[in-house]
């Protein structure tokens, strides 16, 4: 079985903006194993 | 005489070439098998390979070969046999016991097992309000932001389109008349006219969506694709604090989804079944797709415990309408918090 999340988070305003703090981004990388409760991005 | 000792002959070397052949196409398999984890941990992309296995099962009764894994799952167990058919399913797909509720004794069926809760802190929540957890135990397949076009790449060479995984999403459909203004401004030789269809082609080819507020952030769609394995723990908990606004469920094939099966079979979450979930967190829109497979077929909705997956129809149409459901009341729906069990994979 298989699960997919599709959400809506914050991005850079402009291309290559590096700066903005409140940018979403995944702590995981493909084919790391998770368990529930342990965050995915932030 | 000889015609007997000959037939004697005959019938060992018939079983023997089968089984040698049988033998060297597992060692075969084994061997790519082999090949491509290597491959994989160098960091080497798979690549989509339809095969004659993959076209096969689109021939088989998976739905009815699923429910029937089911009733056969569901069988009571006598008391002494339980411990020893868990173990050798935990031994075999490496489930954890130590961290089920109940004592071993106590779960009837394997069928029962298989959704077995945990105990309690087996898995504590983040406690960072920014962060967005993990709703199942499993393998992160693929993640990122949606770009042009919304599509998630299964394997390289193979894609499929989130609105189909979804189905009609109510939400593109009003962000895109919500921002109207905004997307104008960003496609400015787009023709203003009030079409709903055409905002609809305008989000997705845009899938970032600009606040109407110039000091806040631009928001984008981001995905994560999780693998839960035979012997993970099966249950679906809440990744945000978030309102459950809408509940769709496609009732499709049930496609294996293991790695092979997703570098053979195109389409496979589009056409398996599935429920989805659709509402709105915090930054906005929210939705999490649970895909069922041939041997965990049905989805148990504990905010709906009324639905009912993976049933038997006369004829299936694939491209028939997700049966939907919005939850009440309307624009608030059901709310759920971060970590809340949600759902869970049966089997069968």
């Amino acid at each position: 079985s298989t699960v997919v999340l599709v959400f809506q988070a914050p991005i850079p305003k402009l291309a290559g903006d590096k700066s903005a703090s409140s940018e979403f981004k995944f702590s995981v990388g493909r084919g790391d194993r998770i368990r529930v409760g342990e965050p995915l991005g932030r | 005489s000889s015609r007997s000792e000959g037939n004697s002959y005959l019938v060992p070397g018939a079983t023997m070439a089968t089984i040698v052949m049988l033998g060297a196409l597992h060692a075969r398999r084994l061997y790519d098998d082999k090949k491509l984890e290597e491959a994989r941990d160098k960091g080497a992309e798979l690549e989509f390979q339809p095969d004659v296995k993959a076209t096969f099962l689109r021939l088989l009764p998976l739905r009815s070969i699923s429910r029937f894994w089911g009733s056969l799952t569901g069988m009571e167990l006598p008391i002494w046999l339980r411990p020893h058919v868990y173990r050798a399913w935990a031994r075999a797909f490496h489930s954890n016991l130590e961290e089920a509720a109940k004592p071993l004794e106590e779960y009837a069926s394997l069928r029962e097992f298989f959704v077995r809760t945990l105990k309690e802190d087996c898995r504590p929540i983040h406690s960072d309000p920014c962060c967005l957890i993990s709703p199942v135990d499993g393998t992160v397949l693929r993640f990122g932001e949606l770009k042009e076009g919304m599509m998630i790449e299964q394997v390289k060479g193979f894609s499929y389109s989130v609105s189909s995984l979804l189905g009609t999403s109510s939400f593109l459909t009003v962000k895109a008349e919500e921002d109207v203004q905004q997307e104008s401004i960003v496609q400015e030789k787009t023709p203003r006219d009030g079409n709903k269809k055409s905002w609809w082609r305008i989000a997705l080819a845009s899938p970032k969506v600009r606040d109407p507020m110039p000091t806040c952030p631009m928001k984008g769609l981001f995905y994560c694709v999780l693998y839960l394995h035979p012997g993970d723990y099966h249950r679906i908990h809440s990744p945000v604090d978030w309102n459950v606004l809408a509940r769709r469920h496609f009732s499709g094939r049930l496609f294996p989804v293991n790695e092979r099966a997703t570098r053979t079979i195109g389409n496979l979450y589009v056409e398996n079944e599935r429920v989805v979930l659709e509402g709105r967190w915090e930054e906005g829109f929210m939705a999490m797709a649970a895909i069922g497979a041939t041997n965990i077929g049905s989805i148990e909705l504990f905010i709906e415990p009324a639905l009912r997956t993976n049933r038997p129809k006369k004829k299936l149409l694939h491209s028939e309408p997700p049966e939907e459901r919005i939850y009440e009341p309307e624009g608030v729906g059901v709310m759920l918090k971060k970590g809340d069990e949600i759902a869970a994979f049966n089997m069968g």
